[in-house]
């Protein structure tokens, strides 16, 4: 009984007071920053929540100090292919994977700590035409990648020093895979949204790696990302980004949706929409749970309730400098914002 | 949303569409 909000809900005058700035971390080495995560690190019988930094050549993990500052623990260096992504793995700890490249990915790898050898070590997960990649629940990735013939869906299981025997692959869409989210509360659930917008779904249990089915977006929203998908009562709700999706006057400018599949008949219907604020285009989104964030063209970033469909927050760039990515932390309600000269801000939402 | 917009719905939707999915 809710019905998709065809007039977008914006807020005048946002400001930061949503966002409360706890701490922020530079990295004096580092020039430009690439992506920013959270893992779960343990250490001497401690585990926390530690923040990982990325530029091109080297990747950077960073532990709570007292008094919400942060101190360096290690820095991995990446010099052969550029770093281009962070990929978080639910429910791991001491694990950072990260996958390098140029335009497109060409490498997975593992960053990690070897108590065997007593040192921070890395290790070749995959290599290939890397197109979409996302790490799982259960130490798990899924990744596409393209050679000229076929297009290649797999799962590997990581082990703690690397890749490990088991993987599993899945039967591949005729169009490109762009983006993967697990089913959530679905463990053998799989979606992923392809380059002619198409939802697809997949069983991922040990046995099977079938194309369940496939469902059209449609045409106004070209190439649209999934972020989250669950499952409840007998139908799928995935939030969308939409990167690419043209200013109209009925809808705005969209930045999420979130849209009701029913698997069965692959019929749709928009459940939600969120626009961006006023004068802004261009987005580069993460979700969790019901919270959005993008960074847009104009070096702001903006932040959305997906309940509500409102943007409720929007960090101006500062005379510091623009904003250059935006994550949510893996766990608390914590937005990881870099800026394009390596610093990190924390802010609490 | 109701089945008059996206056609009968199925709480074992996944069980059925494993089943009906060529291996």
């Amino acid at each position: 009984d809710v019905a998709e909000q065809l007039t977008p809900v914006l807020l005048d005058g946002l400001t930061e007071e949503n966002l409360q700035l706890v701490s922020n971390l530079k990295d004096s080495s580092s020039s430009c920053a690439v992506d920013v995560s959270t893992v779960w690190w343990e250490a001497a019988g401690c585990r926390e929540l530690c923040v990982v930094t990325a530029c091109e050549s080297s990747v950077s993990l960073w532990k709570p100090l007292a008094s919400d500052h942060w101190g360096k623990v290690y820095t991995w260096q990446l010099t052969e292919i550029p770093v281009i992504q962070i990929v978080p793995l639910p429910d791991t700890c001491n694990l950072v994977c990260i996958a390098l490249g140029d335009l497109e990915i060409g490498e997975i790898r593992l960053l990690l700590y070897s108590s065997e050898n007593n040192s921070f070590q890395q290790s070749l997960v995959k290599t290939g035409n890397i197109k979409a990649v996302l790490g799982l629940k259960d130490r798990r990735l899924v990744s596409s990648s393209r050679t000229v013939q076929e297009q290649q869906v797999e799962i590997v299981s990581l082990s703690v020093t690397g890749r490990s025997r088991d993987g599993q692959t899945l039967m591949p869409p005729e169009e490109t895979v762009l983006a993967f989210a697990e089913v959530e509360g679905m463990r053998d659930a799989l979606v992923g949204t392809t380059a002619v917008n198409s939802i697809v779904v997949w069983s991922v249990n040990l046995k099977t790696g079938q194309l369940l089915k496939k469902m059209h977006v449609g045409y106004s929203y070209p190439a649209s990302i999934c972020h989250r998908v669950y499952s409840d009562s007998g139908l799928l709700f995935v939030v969308l980004s939409h990167p690419h999706a043209k200013e109209s006057e009925s809808c705005g400018n969209p930045a999420f949706r979130v849209i009701a599949f029913n698997p069965k008949t692959a019929r749709s219907m928009g459940v939600m929409f969120s626009s961006l604020p006023p004068g802004h285009t261009g987005r580069q989104g993460d979700v969790k749970d019901a919270s959005a964030v993008a960074v847009l063209t104009s070096g702001a970033i903006a932040v959305w309730d997906l309940l509500l469909g409102q943007c409720t927050a929007l960090l101006l760039p500062d005379p510091a400098g623009s904003w250059a990515l935006a994550r949510w932390a893996i766990t608390g309600a914590c937005l990881l914002a870099g800026r394009w000269d390596g610093t990190v801000c924390l802010y609490r939402y | 949303c109701s089945e008059s917009d996206l056609g009968p719905i199925s709480l074992n939707w996944f069980e059925e569409l494993s089943a009906e999915a060529p291996p």
